[in-house]
């Protein structure tokens, strides 16, 4: 038996918005220790993998493991008759053919209760190692957004270049090019202004302007993104949620 | 030019 109390339907609302773009069919691993879900875009280039851990909810709990095949569509219709002040309650029997989502508003007493059927999923798992990284940025998850959306007007990669105080993001296209150049800096009164960069290697990658439009739609869910960045390998894009994380692990561009 | 290259390239199945 699941039972899961979010005191807001909003992180729900927000992790779905981020990832229902991307992929269209989940399996939500219900544990003792909260839910987790990886799943890989259609074009297999972006990996994503969710963790909402017991401490995102207000009450949790899960007896018995279980697994939830969603599509993400449904799941998003569903989500979006809630409001997102409202307490949203996951439950789900021992080896479910659905989902119950319980919307309650604090005020009126509202109650709204909707049922999503499951579906057999059938994914497989990628092992992910736990990597050394030749550079780590933490930036506000706003500015991101705003370099990616408006290098992508430029070009379909964007290129990333970390130096030892700078990161600078480069798009060259057939009409022009661009380019924004961030440096380290702390903001000792807004925090998480602060941009911050830790790098062991210089870093020189390109990746998909289209895959990282997708991934700032997390954007909303945590003011800052942490990306760390391995030489000709996938990047990381971590967004913090209350107590767990959304993290996007995206496959680079080579020179031909 | 630049060529995308998919995530199974780096990461394998469990």
């Amino acid at each position: 038996m699941l039972e899961g109390k979010f005191d807001e339907a909003s992180l729900l609302k927000k992790v779905i918005d981020a990832m229902k773009d991307s992929v269209k069919l989940c399996n939500f691993n219900c544990t003792e220790n909260g839910i987790s879900v990886q799943a890989i875009d259609d074009s297999r280039v972006l990996l994503i993998s969710l963790l909402i851990e017991a401490g995102s909810f207000e009450d949790y709990r899960c007896d018995r493991n279980i697994v939830l095949g969603l599509e993400m569509e449904s799941l998003n219709k569903i989500i979006k008759n809630g409001n997102a002040s409202d307490m949203l309650t996951l439950v789900a029997e021992d080896s479910p053919d659905a989902l119950n989502l319980i919307f309650e508003d604090k005020r009126r007493d509202r109650i709204a209760e909707y049922s999503l059927k499951l579906m057999d999923i059938d994914q497989d798992f990628l092992k992910i190692e736990d990597m050394k990284f030749d550079a780590v940025v933490n930036m506000p998850s706003a500015e991101f957004a705003k370099i990616c959306r408006d290098m992508k007007t430029l070009s379909e990669s964007l290129q990333i270049i970390i130096t030892k105080d700078s990161v600078k993001f480069n798009s060259e296209g057939d009409f022009g090019s661009g380019s924004v150049v961030i440096k380290s800096f702390t903001d000792l009164e807004k925090t998480e202004e602060s941009v911050r960069i830790t790098l062991e290697k210089p870093i020189n990658l390109t990746f998909g302007a289209k895959y990282l439009n997708d991934i700032i739609k997390s954007t909303p869910l945590a003011s800052q993104v942490t990306i760390k960045l391995c030489d000709k390998q996938p990047a990381l894009f971590e967004y913090q949620l209350p107590s767990g994380y959304l993290r996007f692990y995206l496959a680079p561009k080579f020179e031909d | 030019e630049t060529r995308q290259v998919i995530i199974d390239k780096f990461y394998s199945d469990e």
